[in-house]
Order: structure tokens, then C-alpha cells, then sequence
């Protein structure tokens, strides 16, 4: 009754509520967790400590280079037809504007296709504003990635985008971009959905808009620490199954959601494990990624460092899509892998977390390791708002739910627990 | 999406290691 057990010592038991307690504990003390950042490495110390105040010592470092990109003052003002301020975030690694900033005009294009319709010298000289309404995130998000790099490569001296999200109030959502070799680099920042609105509006009706873009930020590189928590296997030691969130954030509200939850609900593996004396045949290994943000540092350092023992990893997991109720699994690998998740899922009726979902590349830092051919799954869950709050001053311990939780972190240990203690590894 | 009817699952991975996940609740 392993699975029950952990379920009822975390949901109504001795751990209830603990998951929220240390997530809050850990936002309000520390904050948005940047990139390169003294108050990251700070967060990540604080782990270290918190993991071994819990009789857990097997915790290891790895450092990796990682970005350090810090915003300064932003501003962006509409000129004509009328005078407004609009709220702005510049995206990651954004370039600035001279101290003057940019006025230019805008052109408005709601895809790379509608982009590609105007002639370079009607985009030279200008600002590109992307407005593609939101459908799914894979589908907008490339105007966000690309957006800057392909307006410059016909000649726009500045991009902006309407912000990836489905909902709004008057909120811009920072995310990183990528600058292309060969092609200027120009700044790129994310405007709310309702000035987007407005000016798609305005430049639909034929009026001529000019707005005022001032952007300022510094960019060097620092040292950082991916954390690896082992708690050990008894018959196969060196077989892996690791659980995994981020613990940088963007430097806007608190990463409680993105990815504080998926830390949480990871490193309360382990912990639940231990106090629960539950000891797997295979080693459980918690990873707190770094620098995800910045393109999935983290992930591709660890994944380089350790290529070689890649065999090892039986199963890999992350939750960074929100820790809201769990519903199941979103899963990559062969049927046999999927049709194994499945039945481990059934074990999951009393919390209605039993769905296997399949997906080529679930996750963000570990889809790295996913694409070299480990089965892996992140955490499907109940998080039809999620992108209302992603990389917002909105992600706040506010969104987070203490029941729900704690249906996370029971769900995630007893899921890692069954998979690492089955007689059979998990088929590639 | 959802996959893998229990009639395919059960063919793929076999009724031992079914039985062994079921111990597990």
C-alpha cells in the first residue's frame, strides 16, 4: 500500500500543507530569482541547507556559466495620433536603446508571413509590432524567440509583441528572445494585449503611429549551480530517476508558479521519502535546475557533463507547467514505456490523476535529455490559467492552492517512487 | 491524447508486471 501511504501522509497527514508552508517560506524570503543573480545563488544555499536540515546530505553542485542580462528603466510612449504611456517588459538579453531611446513609426503584422508581404524599405527604419492572438504557447511563442531577429533582417529598428498570454489586465509578459548572427541586433520588448489592441486598431483604421522606445539593461556572464539531491537506491544505486523543476525566475514577481511549485513539489521527493523510510530499488535524483529561463542552461550543461552516463537515467520528470491539480502524466517514450506509465497512472484514481498524455518533448529543461532518446514525462495538470500569470509580476505565492499542492507532491513522490522500485526498467 | 487500449498494454508489458504495478496502491 506504498502509494496510499504516501498520499495520506501528504494530503490529510503529518505533511499536509508543508509543500505551500516551504514554497511561501522560500518566495517571500528571497523573490524573483534571476539569472546570475547574488540572490539566486542565495536561493540555492537555502535549499541546500533546508534539504539537509531534513537528514539528507547527499547533495551535490554543479557550476555551470550562465547569463546575468538586468533590466533597467523601460519606457515606451505613444506619440501619435495621441500621447499614452504603455506599460512594457523588454525581453531576455534585449539590447538597449541610445539614452535618447527610438521613435519611430509602427508597422503591425500578426505573423512572420504577414511580415514577409512588405518589402524591406517598408519595414526599414520602422518599429514591428507582432500581435498573433494566442492559441497555444508552442504556436504564438515563436514571435517572441524570433520576432526581434526577423524584423531586423528586413530592417526595423526595434520589436515589440503583443504578450504571450490569453488573458490580461493590462500586463506585460517578459520571456526570452534570440538574437540571430549576421542580423542586428535590435531592442525587443513585450507590450500588454490591450495596447496591442489599441494600436492594431488605430493602424487598421490608416493613422499614422509613432511612438518613443526606451530601453536600458547590462549583460555579462556569472557562475551558477545546477542541485543534485540523491537519495539512494538499494539494488541499483546507479540507475536514475530523476525529478526536476528550475529554481531561477524571471526577475518579475516571485516565481512561485514558474517554476517555485515544480521545485517544491520536486524536492518534497526526496524529503517524503525519507521521513516516510520508503527506500526505492533505484537512486531518486532531484534536480534544482538553473538558469532555465536564459534557454535551458542548466539542462544543456548537465546534460553535456553527463552524456556519458546517460544510459543510467531509467526515467526523467519535471513540472514547469504550473503545480495546480495534478491530472496525470504527459509522456515521452515507447508504447511499452507509455503502456507502463499508464498502469503506474491507474494507481492514481482516488486523486483523479490517472491520464497519460502523449507528447514527443513534454517538459522545458529536460526535453535536452529527452531528445537523446530517455523516456521522460512532466507533470500534467489542471492549468487552463497558467498562462495568465507566466513571466508576470502576477506570479505571486497567490496563485499557488495549499490542497492542491499537496495533491502535487504526493502525486509526483509516489509516482518517482513506484517507477524507481519496479523490477523493470523503463524501456528505451 | 490518451493512448494504449489495456488489450495492447497488456500484450506489450504482460500480466506480471501489471499485477506487480497493482501492488503498489
Amino acid at each position: 500500500n506504498v502509494v496510499n501511504e504516501i498520499l495520506n501522509y501528504v494530503i490529510v497527514g503529518e505533511y499536509k500543507g508543508q509543500t505551500y508552508n516551504e514554497l511561501a517560506k522560500f518566495v517571500d524570503k528571497f523573490g524573483a530569482r534571476p539569472s546570475g543573480t547574488e540572490v539566486l545563488e542565495q536561493s540555492i544555499d537555502y535549499m541546500i541547507q533546508l534539504t539537509r536540515d531534513e537528514n539528507i546530505n547527499d547533495i551535490t553542485t554543479e557550476e555551470l556559466t550562465v547569463p546575468h542580462w538586468t533590466r533597467g528603466e523601460e519606457t515606451l510612449t505613444m506619440l501619435e495620433p495621441r500621447v499614452k504611456n504603455m506599460a512594457l517588459l523588454g525581453l531576455g538579453r534585449s539590447v538597449t536603446t541610445p539614452p535618447e531611446g527610438i521613435t519611430a513609426e509602427i508597422v503591425v503584422v500578426n505573423s512572420f508571413a504577414e511580415l514577409d508581404k512588405y518589402s524591406d524599405s517598408d519595414i526599414e527604419g520602422k518599429i514591428v509590432l507582432y500581435d498573433p492572438i494566442f492559441t497555444t504557447y508552442g504556436e504564438t511563442v515563436q514571435y517572441r524567440s524570433q520576432g526581434a531577429a526577423k524584423a531586423a533582417a528586413k530592417g526595423a529598428v526595434a520589436s515589440l509583441l503583443r504578450s504571450i498570454t490569453p488573458f490580461s489586465i493590462n500586463s506585460p509578459h517578459a520571456g526570452s528572445q534570440y538574437y540571430e548572427e549576421n542580423v542586428p541586433k535590435i531592442p525587443a520588448a513585450a507590450i500588454t494585449l490591450e495596447d496591442a489592441d489599441l494600436l492594431r486598431r488605430i493602424y487598421s483604421r490608416g493613422e499614422k503611429i509613432v511612438l518613443n522606445l526606451k530601453m536600458f539593461s547590462t549583460d555579462n556572464s556569472r557562475i551558477s549551480r545546477n542541485t543534485l539531491v540523491d537519495y539512494k537506491g538499494t539494488e541499483k544505486p546507479e540507475k536514475l530517476v530523476i525529478v526536476s523543476g528550475h529554481i531561477d525566475s524571471w526577475d518579475v514577481g516571485q516565481g512561485a508558479m514558474d517554476d517555485g511549485g515544480g521545485l517544491f513539489i520536486s524536492w518534497a521527493v526526496p524529503v517524503i521519502l525519507n521521513r516516510l523510510n520508503l527506500k526505492p530499488r533505484r537512486t531518486i535524483r532531484s534536480i534544482f535546475w538553473t538558469a532555465e529561463e536564459l534557454g535551458l542552461i542548466g539542462a544543456k550543461a548537465y546534460e553535456e557533463k553527463h552524456r556519458s552516463e546517460a544510459d543510467n537515467i531509467n526515467f526523467i520528470m519535471e513540472s514547469d507547467e504550473g503545480t495546480f491539480a495534478p491530472l496525470g502524466l504527459a509522456v515521452a517514450g515507447n508504447a511499452e514505456t507509455r503502456c507502463i506509465i499508464k498502469e503506474i497512472l491507474k494507481l492514481f484514481k482516488s486523486i483523479n490523476a490517472t491520464t497519460l498524455v502523449e507528447d514527443d518533448s513534454p517538459g522545458s529543461d529536460i526535453a535536452v535529455i529527452i531528445q537523446t532518446g530517455v523516456p521522460g514525462a512532466s507533470l500534467h495538470n489542471d492549468n487552463s490559467m497558467y498562462f495568465w500569470f507566466h513571466h508576470t509580476e502576477g506570479d505571486t505565492m497567490n496563485v499557488e492552492d495549499e490542497h492542491e499542492l499537496d495533491l502535487g507532491a504526493a502525486f509526483w513522490t509516489a509516482a518517482a517512487y513506484v517507477i524507481a522500485d519496479i523490477s523493470k526498467d523503463i524501456p528505451r | 491524447k490518451v493512448v494504449y487500449k489495456d488489450d495492447v498494454c497488456n500484450v506489450l508489458i504482460g500480466d506480471d508486471l501489471i499485477a506487480e504495478i497493482a501492488s503498489y496502491e
